[in-house]
């Protein structure tokens, strides 16, 4: 989850997850964007599915099974987004529960499910208030570059606030360093900046008091550029490339963080 | 402008500005975005600015002249934004001429200056559309990647129709590519994949009929996302990388090409 734009959430999201699902350990992939770039990510025509979460979140009584796209890799489902996700907004305005109706939905699927890992759009409307209700934890994906830092602050307490409002016990686990120049000094000073802020938070017992920057960053390749439009994961597309490295490592870190719960 | 975030358009905007001023031609740029970045990237301290253009948007009254910020450098003006500008939106919701504040209160300042860019949000709300109703062209930074030509054509038709509301004279002139990686065959493929749509658009008479591809584009250089933490344009902080090279190019592309008008 990230406000803005084009920052690295979808890369990210379908990258950690076909990493944690090459693992063995299943993993359902809920895309909240009606841009559905995960969901075109992982070669899953928006159009051509029999149903999306745009039917699970307007109709409470969809069971969200039936919208699953469950053939594409072992331990790896899909819960696929479409166009008319873009209405929900507007067609879920007024409804009392409007932003609880992802929670409910994915209910059952906890226990078929060992991760759900969602993407969000870049906005802080219903969909991403969905998103903040359900889950346990927020990740941020960022790239090191003096303009994203400015704003890093009031993110972190947008979602602090929201998420009180919506799921007291939602915390922001931390930051996914996205699109990385590990060779520029630039690069290093923004995350610098970022751990120490995290420093100040932990001392001053922020609402996202327990956030950190992980490890590895992810390099900028190409190849993570390439591999959507081929509809393959970058352990598909390039498994030798650091795209593949780097995030089967935050996969693997993220496995060990979540099984010492 | 470019709906969608992180795509280059600040960093276009204040370097492209910068590369016409430094030709001797007086260019006035106008920040939009309440984030302020293309603000902050010239070293303007948007809280320290007497007055910005949110007070220009809601008091029609209000002379744009006395919101410039003038002094950083010759033939180089800045109507700077700053946080407040976020409440437009809400403010200016229902007032009846709100998509025509820009236009009118930038009026007098078209005889002050040769040149007018503005810098958008990454949305399509009654900032973009002041930004759209006030301007003669749209450039459309973006990226040469698989992910950002889905949706190009949405976007384009989307600023067609809204451009025939507000402003039918608008015209999209043409796309920016920015952060391009230009030694890798995906960039060129998604280059030659943009070219040939706007081909099809020329003969099909479609609104954005006029748009091509801007050369040269603009490669990637971390200078350009080091500039901005110093309040710095590209030909100040680096006259000798790409990054002023290439914007300085594209800046006397289109001086050239509006001198022709
Ligand atoms: N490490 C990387 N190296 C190279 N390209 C990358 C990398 N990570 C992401 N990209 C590319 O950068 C672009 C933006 O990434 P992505 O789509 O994941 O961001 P996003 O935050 O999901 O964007 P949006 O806000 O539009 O949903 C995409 O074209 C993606 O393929
Ligand atoms: N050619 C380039 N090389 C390296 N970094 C770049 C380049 N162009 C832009 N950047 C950096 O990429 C990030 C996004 O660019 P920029 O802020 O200009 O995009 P934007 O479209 O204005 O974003 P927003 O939607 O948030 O307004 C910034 O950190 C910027 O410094
Ligand atoms: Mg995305
Ligand atoms: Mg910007």
């Amino acid at each position: 989850m990230n406000q803005k734009g084009g920052v690295g959430k979808t890369t990210s999201v379908v990258n950690i997850a076909a990493g944690i699902a090459q693992r063995g350990r299943s993993v359902l992939l809920v895309d909240m964007d009606p841009q559905a770039h995960s969901t075109i990510s992982l070669g899953v025509d928006p159009a051509a599915q029999q149903a999306s979460v745009y039917d699970v979140l307007l109709d409470p009584a969809f069971d969200a099974l039936d919208a699953l796209s469950v053939g594409a890799r072992p331990h790896l489902a899909v819960l696929g987004s479409e166009v008319d996700l873009a209405a929900a907004e507007t067609e879920l305005a007024g409804v009392e529960d409007r932003n609880q109706r992802l929670a409910r939905a994915l209910e059952p699927l906890k226990s078929v499910y060992e991760y759900i890992l969602i993407d969000c759009p870049p906005s802080l409307g219903v969909l991403t208030l969905n998103a903040l209700a359900a889950a346990r934890e927020v990740i941020m994906p960022m790239q090191a570059h003096f303009l994203a830092l400015q704003g890093v602050s009031k993110l972190l307490e947008t979602v602090s606030l929201v998420s009180q409002g919506v799921n007291p016990r939602l915390k922001v686990s931390g930051v996914v360093l996205c699109m990385h120049d590990e060779n520029t000094r630039h690069a290093r000073e923004v995350v610098a900046d970022l751990e120490q802020f995290f420093e100040q938070g932990r001392q001053s017992g922020a609402p996202w008091w327990a956030a950190r920057v992980y490890r590895p960053a992810v390099r900028r390749s190409i190849k993570l550029a390439e591999s959507p439009g081929f509809g393959q994961t970058i352990f598909e597309y390039a498994p030798g490339s650091t795209g593949a490295l780097d995030y089967q490592a935050l996969a693997d870190e993220l496995i060990a963080e979540w099984d010492a719960l």
